[in-house]
């Protein structure tokens, strides 16, 4: 997180706001909803509140305005800049301006969430600059979440804390939900959720967010789930890629999704039992594509259950215990995928690499062999 | 009917770059017209900027630093204003 430099904070907790003009984009109800919990989010977590005044100046004047509102900061019509806040000063300071050339939604993925642009303009007028963090609200570009189950990553938090302190008067009947931290790839403890390949490149899942790895690059990529797919859930339990039908498939319980490319496929979610497997079997913990077999293996608990794409059911003889299939696997099976003939299963933070055809044992690897530090 | 000429791409590139930079990174406006000089200041602030999202810091208008210039954003400048 970081903080404006020179002395840029409110030197009172109780502070005013007035919604001076609304957006014809969404209704009147809609925009003080929105308004009113974007601001209630960093209540939540300092001793600041929010009063809500209809007439005069306030603290946070917020305003909806197009092109040059006389601020010096002209707006550059949809999509670019899709608002601006300033800091805790006089006069201008604290006040939020929205540009009403974008098109705001109240919850749809669809536009721009005005609560979300919202909460993060609001960061602003209390103090708070860009954050590097690519999980955090005040992180720069717009980042669709979903705003009902939206909770304050902790790089906020502590942010906001930092120049205000926590919350004293919170009820300890009613707990937070915990501000979710976004993972580091140096972690030597990171226990992946999933990792597939996708048209060449290799996808890490954890919590909310994936990374991606060109293999002929340094370059890693991190990004939240969500802005690329607003339909996919967090914390998935497994992904791999059927070259068969050139989708990525990602499982969460006994849901499926499927990628076509980088694109949402039609008709997804579907069940898992598209694959046939007993209906005892409702959660996965990680798919592996076999290229070798052309079967899909599915990691339950300490068994493996081989599915035969072209014949849609799984093997005969199947499940088998996943140490008979690769012997010396004896943890759980935390995520898998294969590459360039080898196959990579992840237990823990260990990642134990296996020949794709003589199905040896051949190193035992630390998690992030593929996603250097 | 005619229609406008559109600008060759990579000076349409160049002017989102340099706007992006001016607003966000605190690029002086251009005076005089000393290129190099010029070439400095902007290869200057794309590498704060790269280094500001993570990218790799080249200095350099690459795809990828453009691709996030692309991407709807706060007005905030990201350094200090």
């Amino acid at each position: 997180y970081s903080t404006f430099q020179g002395d840029y904070k409110w030197k009172k907790h109780d502070l005013t706001y007035r919604i001076e003009n609304y957006t014809p984009d969404m209704s009147v109800a809609e925009v003080d909803d929105s308004i009113k919990r974007a601001l209630q989010l960093w209540a939540d977590v300092t001793p600041l509140r929010f009063t809500r005044i209809y007439s005069g100046t306030a603290d946070i004047m917020i305003s909806f305005s197009v092109g040059d509102h006389r601020d010096g900061y002209p707006f550059d019509g949809p999509n670019g800049f899709l608002a601006h806040a300033f800091p805790p000063f006089e006069g201008l300071g604290g006040d939020a301006h929205f540009d009403d050339d974008e098109t705001f939604f109240y919850r749809s993925p669809q536009g721009y969430n005005l609560f979300l642009v919202a909460a993060h303009e609001f960061g602003h007028s209390l103090g708070l600059e860009h954050s590097q963090d690519p999980g955090a609200l005040m992180y720069p570009t717009y980042v669709y979440r979903n705003s009902d189950t939206f909770v304050l990553p902790k790089d906020d938090v502590d942010g906001i804390q930092s120049l205000y302190g926590p919350n004293t008067d919170f009820d300890p009947n009613d707990p937070k939900p915990t501000p979710p931290v976004t993972p580091n790839k140096c972690d030597s403890k990171l226990v992946l959720d999933a990792v597939t390949m996708l048209r060449g490149e290799i996808m890490f899942f954890k919590g909310g967010f994936f990374w991606r790895s060109y293999p002929l690059s340094a370059t890693v990529e991190q990004h939240l789930i969500t802005s690329f797919w607003p339909e996919i859930p967090e914390h998935i339990d497994a992904a791999f890629e059927s070259p068969l039908e050139d989708k990525v498939f990602i499982i969460k319980g006994e849901k499926v999704w499927a990628l076509y490319g980088y694109e949402m496929a039609q008709g997804y979610p579907k069940s898992l039992s598209m694959f046939r497997l007993p209906k005892k079997v409702q959660k996965v913990d990680a798919v592996l594509y076999d290229e070798t077999s052309y079967k899909v293996l599915f990691f339950v608990d300490n068994q493996i259950y081989s599915y035969n794409e072209e014949k849609r059911r799984v093997e005969k003889g199947y499940p088998k215990p996943v140490e008979e299939v690769f012997p010396g696997m004896t943890g759980k099976v935390t995520a898998a995928f294969q590459y360039k003939g080898f196959n990579y299963l992840f237990s823990g933070s260990k990642m134990f690499e296996f020949g794709a055809h003589n199905k040896n044992l051949l190193r035992v690897l630390n998690n992030n062999y593929f996603l250097p530090c | 009917y005619t229609s406008p000429i559109a600008p060759p791409a990579d000076k349409d590139t160049e002017s989102i770059a340099v706007n992006y930079l001016t607003q966000l990174y605190g690029l002086p406006k251009q005076t005089g017209s000393n290129a190099e000089k010029r070439s400095s200041a902007v290869s200057l602030r794309l590498k704060e900027m790269q280094q500001f999202f993570g990218l790799a810091i080249t200095g350099k208008l690459d795809e990828e630093t453009l691709n996030v210039m692309k991407k709807p954003r706060c007005g905030v400048p990201d350094v200090a204003a």
